[in-house]
């Protein structure tokens, strides 16, 4: 879809940035480019709104990679995710049809200034750049410093620790800045999704509790043929469920944070591996993760639209 | 070398406490050595049966591992060099665009 534009291999912010660009030139009947603010060293908060345009209302879908700086393999998966749906939007009915009637609004790089630092200072680096004067470590943990349960259980008061939630709430400017705009569109956002490594998760409500969302049986049958599709591909298992018990308990997560303001299906994906190689997951299993990972985002979408609420 | 060769010599290990004695001992020691935990996201949430997987610096290493060994605590190498693992996990394009 853009020409030299390598999807199985992995891409700095300003490579990342510029193929947006492109892509907003040389598909502007399906793909928007536009910053919802600036991170806190400057950067361009961009997100790509994928879909038909049409002066019908349409409900859309919020996807959003690379909260944390290290798991480079969530943006891969956003540009895989842009790339696939261009290439077979008209070859592909369920893509047609997604695209027909939901509009994406994809964030390939939500952590602009922790992306950047990881690939050019510290590959292991997981939170924002902001500074706090009064201490010495930098940065906040982007997905404990949302508004739900704000720095309770799995959330850590001291800034040096990596699940550090911040001063208050919404104080990194790419929450702030990602939660306002979701605010802004909730009324007709349907969904929710975000994209981490490593774990090979599908996670939905609670995180901050162990408790049973409302509309518990639609999002569970969702993740279920959710993940039994992506096994389908290449035989990798997902385990699936509410992250507080299938994960561990965090407060102050996106996930939790958009299912309470009103997008009734929110997801966590947690991609692969299972630890070998962690977050140094090799370039040659990009192609494989996304495309299975692909099968499972199609899938929860058909769902959603056929079959909930 | 990619970051300036920081990573060599360290390594991923995982560990499983067994009991929530091995668990405790295992939290004070990530903090006495302020490793990267790689998984769970803090150490806060270890407790028996957690897999942790945690990035130790090269040199932290000897005197971590041989805690370990005294405490009985068993652990597996995930990564043994992760600099030679970064190194292996991008193509030739992507470093060559890096360098």
């Amino acid at each position: 879809s853009v020409p030299g534009h390598n999807y199985e291999v992995y891409h700095s912010l300003e490579e990342i940035q510029n193929w947006m660009r492109h892509l907003n030139k040389t598909h502007s009947g399906l793909i928007q480019m536009f910053s919802i603010g600036k991170s806190y060293e400057g950067r361009s908060l961009y997100v790509l709104k994928l879909g038909r345009r049409s002066r019908a209302y349409k409900r859309a879908v919020w996807m959003d990679c690379g909260i944390h700086a290290r798991e480079w393999i969530s943006p891969a998966f956003c540009q895989w995710f842009i790339k696939e749906a261009l290439l077979t939007h008209r070859s592909d009915p369920a893509m047609r049809k997604m695209l027909n009637h939901l509009y994406f609004y994809v964030m390939p790089v939500f952590n602009v200034d922790g992306y950047h630092f990881s690939w050019t200072n510290d590959r292991f680096w997981r939170k924002t750049r902001s500074r706090n004067s009064r201490f010495r470590c930098r940065g906040v943990d982007a997905n404990r410093n949302w508004r739900v349960k704000w720095c309770d259980e799995g959330a850590s008061m001291h800034p040096c620790e990596d699940t550090y939630c911040g001063p208050f709430p919404e104080s990194e400017p790419e929450v702030k800045a990602v939660a306002n705009f979701l605010r802004k569109h909730k009324k007709h956002i349907r969904a929710y999704l975000s994209f981490h490594a490593y774990a090979q998760m599908l996670l939905y409500p609670y995180s901050y509790k162990y408790a049973t969302i409302p509309n518990f049986s639609c999002v569970e049958s969702a993740a279920y043929k959710a993940v039994n599709a992506l096994r389908s591909v290449n035989g990798v298992r997902y385990r699936y469920g509410p992250a507080s018990s299938t994960l561990y308990v965090s407060s102050g997560n996106s996930m939790d944070w958009a299912y309470k303001n009103g997008i009734p299906y929110a997801f966590a994906f947690e991609l692969r591996d299972t630890g070998h190689f962690g977050f140094l997951l090799p370039e040659v299993l990009i192609k494989p993760t996304c495309t299975e990972t692909m099968l499972a985002v199609k899938n929860i979408t058909m769902h959603l639209l056929k079959k909930c609420p | 070398h990619l970051y300036n060769n920081r990573y060599a010599g360290d390594q991923v290990i995982r560990l499983i406490p067994k009991t929530e004695e091995e668990a405790y001992a295992l939290k004070k020691i990530y903090h006495q050595f302020r490793v990267d935990l790689w998984q769970p996201s803090s150490i806060s949430y270890i407790s028996e049966g957690t897999v942790t997987d945690v990035h130790i610096p090269q040199n932290a290493s000897q005197a971590l591992l041989a805690f370990l060994q005294q405490a009985n605590i068993q652990y597996k190498v995930l990564i043994e060099d992760l600099q030679k693992a970064l190194e292996r996990s991008g193509s030739l394009q992507t470093h060559r665009n890096r360098r």
